[in-house]
């Protein structure tokens, strides 16, 4: 069971689509996947049509102990499993604060799991705060999506600031896999700039001691496509929704990326 | 001088961006405006082109009490000025945080300034804390920019709840002038639906004793466009980048709408 965190405090940038997508993707080459929505606006659950009403224990009763995490596993597809929330989430923030060992709550529920998959992806919230905390201490692989946008690339340094901080005083495994482009608009001038300048700080960290010494720009880029934004409201991944679109075929490009990368490593 | 706060806690709809060209077009029709950032993200700052490395104070200071307004503004163009930030202003909602009154410290502020301008538009970060509260209890007129998604709409809900409780308890002249349509995409079938949901929801509440009784969709959409991701990679307003854009031709419209709907109010 391999943990991954999709993670950018920037708000709306393609984290909740990316962890939908990737995750079935990776559900469609076979793999197991769980996927845990751990941000308070409950995207992930609303994109996948869950809305909160029923009985079945969620993320919240997960980090507060009141259920395992076999228990708030709840059946998405073939091979596609989640673990869902709504805005009762924003409590455990609260609660966790003044909590010993605040950060590793997740990372212990997890590891203790019987829970059998190849796969987690985690979607975390527009935020850097202890559930996000809690996300990067339990993974060993960080996914950061961006949008290849000027504003949007204002908070990197304090996303890689908190990666490296988490890394050096907490989860020593921690590694930044990759940065993905989403809502990509070919030929833009904006996005060759911003991938120009990605790529210098990624060369710059090659070989030093830090988490994302090892990360890349994955080749594959997410094309602003409809379909990608549509596809929630008829809660359904992208596969179900529309298998054939732009936006199925990108999200199935990047498992193969992700596997052909993480695989060995 | 009237006060307006640009606000949504869904990150990425389109604040940062109608705050600054709203604030330009209105400032071309004539009128004088003050933006004031009040996110610690400093997104309406970078977009201005200002770091914060310099010694001009800013909203930190402004809130803590350590400079009064007149200090703190400094000028942008033609009847433009702005009142900039950094991330240190993530310090303020941890110190506002236990303070008595901590939510009307802007509105006091505001009040006892001898700053003379038509409008002062408020950037507001995304989230529903201690500095956006501020901003409401601190303004007449709430203007909502919003993504036509699906997602975008999920927490539109608490908005409304947030809005109608500083109304209730702290500013009863709270009133939410209108909701502005951004990133939009005609022909989707997807923001034909947004729209129409809203169209409802307003509808149902005319003449009822809520803050939106009056509220409006804005006819002006500001549609996508790319100058509009642009311009903040130099700094500078729509109007000064690409002045002839679909992005500069929107706001101004919204700039004439606006004034055609508050005046008289
Ligand atoms: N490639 C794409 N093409 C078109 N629309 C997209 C694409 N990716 C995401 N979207 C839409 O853009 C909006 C933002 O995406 P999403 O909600 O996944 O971002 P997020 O980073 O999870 O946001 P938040 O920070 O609020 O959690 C959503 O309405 C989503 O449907
Ligand atoms: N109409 C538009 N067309 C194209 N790009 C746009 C448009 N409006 C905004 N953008 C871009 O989309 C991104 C999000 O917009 P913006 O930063 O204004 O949203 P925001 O709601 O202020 O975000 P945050 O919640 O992070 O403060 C930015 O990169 C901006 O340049
Ligand atoms: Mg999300
Ligand atoms: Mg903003």
């Amino acid at each position: 069971m391999r943990c991954v965190a999709v993670i950018n405090q920037k708000g709306g940038v393609g984290k909740t689509t990316t962890a939908v997508n990737l995750g079935a993707a990776l559900a469609e080459r076979g793999q197991s996947v769980l996927l845990i929505d751990l941000d308070p606006q409950g995207h992930l659950s609303a994109h996948l049509g869950f809305d909160g009403r029923d009985d079945v224990p969620g993320t919240y009763e997960l980090l507060s102990g009141a259920a395992s995490l076999a228990d708030a596993v709840r059946p998405v597809g073939p091979r596609l499993s989640a673990v869902t929330t709504d805005i009762g989430l924003a409590g455990a923030e609260v609660e966790l604060a003044g909590t010993i060992g605040r950060e590793v709550i997740l990372r212990d529920l997890l590891g203790a799991s019987t829970v059998a998959c190849d796969w987690v992806l985690i979607d975390c919230p527009p935020s850097l705060g202890i559930l996000t905390l809690n996300a990067l201490c339990a993974v060993t692989d960080v996914l950061i999506p961006l949008q290849p946008h000027y504003l949007a690339m204002q908070g990197a340094g304090k996303l890689f600031e908190t990666i490296a901080l988490v890394g050096r005083r907490i989860n020593p495994a921690l590694r930044v896999t990759g940065l993905l482009m989403c809502m990509y608009e070919s030929g833009t001038r904006l996005a060759a700039e911003v991938v120009e300048e990605l790529e210098r700080f990624l060369a710059e960290s090659r070989g030093r001691d830090c988490p994302w010494r090892d990360a890349r720009i994955f080749r594959t880029r997410i094309r602003r496509n409809i379909k990608l934004a549509e596809s929630p409201s008829h809660g359904r991944t992208v596969f179900d929704y529309a298998p054939r679109s732009h936006g199925a075929e990108d999200y199935l490009a990047l498992a193969d990326e992700w596997l052909s990368v993480t695989c060995g490593t």
